[in-house]
């Protein structure tokens, strides 16, 4: 069982709420349920990276959802594509290993787990991109049972990381 | 104190991960 396992996916999902709300993005994105139309998601990816994740890119995620959960999935299914192309084309590396967030599940039940496992992976662009540093900082001047928790989801998947 | 032992312990795991984190080098060569 891995240590992720161990402390829980749900709380994984919680701490990095905490996280994704230091971008300060427009999109509402302090709970679960405000995350699943993925606008939030690919906001950040663009205040990581405005140079691949532009704004051709973040007009193809629709603003507007509703509860629409066909429309949030395809929304999510473009977020985590650009994750791993980010992942391949720019950090130069494959996530081998790692069950991919089930999109579904966010966008018709909410679901944390899967919810956290989304987050994880913009986790790991946001602390391997150019301005890393700044975001790395910021992360180290949150709680510690926070840092903890990121740290934890970070070792994750830097062991299912290969160049 | 056991307890602040513990703390700083952590703190210290805590710091290193993150400056080891900031110190690897990362991106596509070339």
């Amino acid at each position: 069982m891995s240590a992720l396992e161990t402390l829980g996916r749900v709380e994984l999902c919680e701490s990095l709420l905490t996280w994704i709300q230091t971008f300060a993005v427009e999109a509402p994105c302090s709970a679960v349920d405000e995350m699943t139309s993925g606008v939030a998601m690919a906001q950040v990816l663009q205040k990581i990276d405005g140079m691949y994740f532009t704004d051709a890119w973040i007009s193809r995620i629709k603003p507007d959802v509703g509860d629409n959960w066909r429309l949030k999935i395809s929304n999510l299914k473009k977020i985590l594509k650009g994750i791993l192309d980010y992942n391949h084309e720019v950090l130069g590396q494959q996530i081998n290993d790692f069950t991919l967030p089930d999109v579904s599940l966010i966008a018709e039940h909410s679901d944390s787990a899967e919810l956290g496992r989304m987050l994880q992976l913009i986790l790991g662009c946001a602390v391997n991109c150019e301005q890393k540093q700044e975001y790395i900082q910021t992360i180290m001047m949150m709680e510690e049972s926070v840092q903890h928790v990121v740290m934890t989801a970070i070792q994750e998947l830097m062991s299912k990381e290969s160049p | 104190d056991p307890n602040m032992k513990g703390a700083a312990a952590n703190e210290g795991v805590l710091a290193n991960f993150f400056n080891s984190l900031l110190s690897k080098k990362t991106g596509v060569p070339g």
